[in-house]
């Protein structure tokens, strides 16, 4: 009999491991203020994408809401500054040289 | 361009706190 060897070490064990599922990762409304309705880094989708041209853009004083705007053409400006405000709130971004230009803290 | 420094350390303890 050798079955004490290795037998069952990761077989059958992962009943109770649940897929990180998320719903509503599209349905993305403007209202943020629960867990809900969060992408994979508690932002919004919209948040998601401002932070991530933020954190393209290689200028020193960072990149204005102007070309925010321009590279988010379905985004409306009122959209793009509540997203902007919120991840400034957040320490995501900061303001660089005026408060309309914009560099994220966590660009790595 | 003392600002972008301070207000990048600013927001970077905004980010801390923020990730409880």
């Amino acid at each position: 009999s050798k079955s004490q060897t290795m037998s069952g070490v990761g077989v059958g064990m992962s009943s109770n491991v649940k897929p990180m599922t998320r719903p509503g990762m599209e349905s993305m409304g403007g209202s943020y203020g629960g867990a809900s309705d969060m992408a994979n880094n508690g932002l919004s989708a919209n948040q998601n994408q401002v932070l991530s041209l933020i954190r393209g853009c290689p200028d020193a004083q960072g990149i204005s809401i102007q070309d925010l705007k321009q590279r988010l053409g379905t985004m409306s400006l009122a959209v793009i500054k509540q997203a902007v405000e919120f991840l400034s709130n957040e320490g995501h971004i900061f303001s660089t040289i005026d408060e309309d230009h914009f560099k994220s803290t966590d660009s790595d | 361009l003392d600002r972008i420094a301070r207000n990048k350390r600013a927001a970077l303890e905004r980010l801390a706190s923020a990730q409880t």
